[in-house]
C-alpha cells in the first residue's frame, strides 16, 4: 500500500 | 514585557484543546501582528500552524518579538482552570522563564492567577509555501468530523478525492469498504451549513484517518472547515477563528512507492 511521506519531504526549513 | 487580554478566553482553551494531543511542546511567538504557533508532531507527518491576531485581543501589548516555550499538557491543565466564560490574561516578562495566566470572571468576583514555568524548545520553522491548490472544499466542520470518526471505524486511510460530482471520502477495511460524497450545497439562508467546491482540476489523495481524527478536536472553533487539496502538497485542514485568525493543519499525504 501507499507508505506515509513527512511534512519536511513537502516543506523546508527557514 | 507582555500582557494579551482576550475576552473571551474560551477560544484559548479550546486551541489548546484542539492541539495538545497533537504536539507536546511548541513555541509560542508573540510579536505586533499577533500570537503564533507552528509545530510538527513528533513523527513529522502533520503541522500546526495557529495565529491569533493582536486586533483580536482587547489589550494586547508585546513590547518585542518573543518565543516562550510551553508544554502544552501543562499549559491546558492550567486553561482548565478557567471558566468558560472567563477574560483570560497573559503576561510576561521579557527573558523570564515563566509566564502568567490571569483569569477574570466576567462580573471580576473571582480572579485568579497560574503561574507556568517555560522551557527551551528545539524547533524547526518550516517555510510555507504559498500555493495554487487544485480544490477548496468548504463544509461544515460538524460534518467533517462525523465522516472522520464514521469511517474510521471501518478503515485506517481515507481516499479524499475532488471531481465534478462532488468530494468523495473513500476507505477499505477487513470488514468492507465506504464512500461518502457530499455534492455542493449552496445553502443561501444558513452560509455555515453550505457545501462549497472549487475545483481546477479533480485530485485524489490518501490521508491517515487518526491524523484527520485529531485535527477535528478542533470542531468546535469553528461552524466550517476548508480543506485545500493538491496532488503535490499536505493536505490543509483550516478552522478559522472567528475575527481572530486560524488553526490549520498540515497533513503529508500517504503515497505509492
Amino acid at each position: 500500500g501507499p507508505k506515509q511521506s513527512t511534512i519536511t519531504k513537502f516543506f523546508g526549513k527557514v | 514585557m507582555l500582557e494579551l487580554r482576550l475576552v473571551q478566553g474560551s477560544l484559548l482553551k479550546k486551541v489548546i484543546e484542539a492541539i495538545k494531543d497533537l504536539v507536546t511542546d511548541a513555541n509560542f511567538d508573540c510579536s505586533a501582528t499577533g500570537l503564533s504557533l507552528q509545530a510538527m508532531d513528533s513523527s513529522h507527518v502533520a503541522l500546526v500552524a495557529l495565529l491569533l491576531r493582536s486586533e483580536g485581543f482587547e489589550h494586547y501589548r508585546c513590547d518585542r518579538n518573543i518565543s516562550m516555550g510551553m508544554n502544552l499538557n501543562n499549559m491546558s491543565k492550567m486553561l482548565k482552570c478557567a471558566g468558560n466564560d472567563d477574560i483570560i490574561t497573559i503576561k510576561g516578562d521579557d527573558g523570564g522563564d515563566t509566564i502568567t495566566f490571569m483569569f477574570e470572571s466576567p462580573n471580576q468576583d473571582k480572579i485568579s492567577d497560574f503561574e507556568m514555568k517555560l522551557m527551551d524548545i528545539d524547533s524547526e520553522h518550516l517555510g510555507i509555501p504559498e500555493a495554487e491548490y487544485h480544490a477548496i472544499v468548504k463544509m461544515p466542520s460538524s460534518e467533517f468530523s462525523r465522516i472522520c470518526k464514521d469511517l474510521s471505524s471501518i478503515g485506517d486511510t481515507v481516499v479524499i478525492s475532488v471531481t465534478k460530482e462532488g468530494v468523495k471520502f473513500t476507505t477499505r477495511g477487513d470488514i468492507g469498504t465506504a464512500n461518502i460524497v457530499c455534492r455542493q450545497n449552496k445553502t443561501i439562508d444558513k452560509p455555515d451549513e453550505a457545501t462549497i467546491i472549487e475545483m481546477n482540476e479533480p485530485v485524489s489523495l490518501t490521508f491517515a484517518l487518526r491524523y484527520l481524527n485529531s485535527f477535528t478536536k478542533a470542531t468546535s472553533l469553528s461552524e466550517s472547515v476548508t480543506i485545500s487539496l493538491s496532488s503535490d502538497l499536505p493536505v490543509v485542514i483550516e478552522y478559522k477563528i472567528a475575527d481572530m485568525g486560524y488553526i490549520r493543519f498540515y497533513l503529508a499525504p500517504k503515497i505509492e512507492d
